[in-house]
C-alpha cells in the first residue's frame, strides 16, 4: 500500500 | 489600475487551459512586474504556480498591487468568445469587483467587451522554497503527454526511476503492467526534440496518474517540459513561457 501526503506537508503558508 | 494587453488572446487561453481542470478558484496577484497566481487542487496534493512576466504582454501597467479572485470555469466561458489572434486586454480598477476582458481584432473592426465578476477567495499563499533536486529531466512535451496517457490507462499510479543513463516510467495495474524507457539524446536539427538528463543521485518516485493527467495539459504552453525530482519531496513539472512559467508541484506517494 502507498500513502499520498498532501502538498502542505512540504510548503508552509506565508 | 491594471491594464494588461496580450498581443494574442490565444496565449492567455492556453495559460488558463493549462491548469483550469485541476483548480477552479484562483487569486491572480497583479503587481508592477507582472501577474502571479497560485492554487492547490481540492485533494491538496497538487500545487499550481503561475508567473506571467511583463515581457509576455504587448503593454502592461499596474500602478498598485491588485488581487483578482477568479473562477476559472467562468473565465473560460468568456475566453471562448474571443478569436485566438485578437488582442486581449485585462482591465481592472484598484479595488475591483469585476475585471474587464477586451477583445479587439487586428483591424479594430470588431471590439468585444466582457465583464467577469470577481470572487473573494480565501486561499493560503504557500511559500515555495527553492528545493534541491537530485535529478532534472528535459523532455519534449509531446513525449511526456504520450507516456502519461499510455501508462495511465493501466494503473492509478505511475513510477518514475531515473538512473545515470535512463529514465524509466512504469505502471502495474489490475489489467496488466507497462514500462517505457527513454534515453537522453541530442537532436541537433530540432533541439526541442532532445531528451536531457542531469542526475546527481538515482531517484525513484511514484505519482498518482490522475494528477499527471492534469499536469500534461500544461503542454499547451510549451513544446518542452522540465521535470525535477527529489526523494521525499514534491516533484516539479515546469512549462516555460516566453516570459514566465507554469509550474506544478506534485507530492509523491510513499510506501507504508
Amino acid at each position: 500500500m502507498s500513502q499520498q501526503p498532501t502538498i502542505s506537508k512540504f510548503f508552509k503558508s506565508v | 489600475m491594471l491594464e494588461a494587453k496580450f498581443e494574442e488572446a490565444s496565449l492567455f487561453k492556453r495559460i488558463i487551459d493549462g491548469f483550469k481542470d485541476c483548480v477552479q478558484l484562483v487569486n491572480f496577484q497583479c503587481k508592477q512586474d507582472g501577474i502571479i497566481a497560485q492554487a492547490v487542487d481540492d485533494s491538496r496534493v497538487l500545487l499550481v504556480s503561475l508567473e506571467i512576466g511583463v515581457e509576455a504582454f504587448q503593454e502592461y501597467r499596474c500602478d498598485h498591487p491588485i488581487t483578482l479572485g477568479i473562477d476559472l470555469a467562468s473565465l473560460s466561458k468568456i475566453l471562448r468568445c474571443g478569436n485566438n489572434n485578437d488582442t486581449l486586454t485585462l482591465i481592472a480598477e484598484d479595488t475591483p469587483d469585476s475585471v474587464m476582458l477586451l477583445f479587439e481584432d487586428t483591424k479594430k473592426d470588431r471590439i468585444a467587451e466582457f465583464n467577469l465578476k470577481l470572487m473573494d477567495i480565501d486561499a493560503d499563499f504557500l511559500k515555495i522554497e527553492e528545493l534541491v533536486y537530485e535529478s532534472t529531466l528535459n523532455l519534449p512535451a509531446t513525449e511526456f503527454v504520450r507516456v502519461v496517457r499510455e501508462l495511465g490507462q493501466l494503473s492509478d499510479s505511475l513510477n518514475i526511476t531515473v538512473t545515470k543513463e535512463t529514465i524509466k516510467f512504469a505502471c502495474d495495474g489490475d489489467i496488466g503492467s507497462g514500462t517505457i524507457i527513454l534515453r537522453p539524446f541530442i537532436n541537433m536539427e530540432n533541439p526541442s526534440e532532445s531528451i536531457k538528463l542531469e542526475m546527481d543521485q538515482p531517484v525513484e518516485l511514484t505519482f498518482g496518474a490522475k494528477y499527471l493527467a492534469d499536469i500534461v495539459k500544461g503542454s499547451a504552453l510549451s513544446d518542452k517540459v522540465a521535470i525535477r525530482l527529489s526523494s521525499e519531496a514534491p516533484a516539479l513539472f515546469q512549462f516555460d513561457l516566453k516570459a514566465g512559467f507554469l509550474q506544478f508541484f506534485l507530492a509523491p506517494k510513499f510506501n507504508d
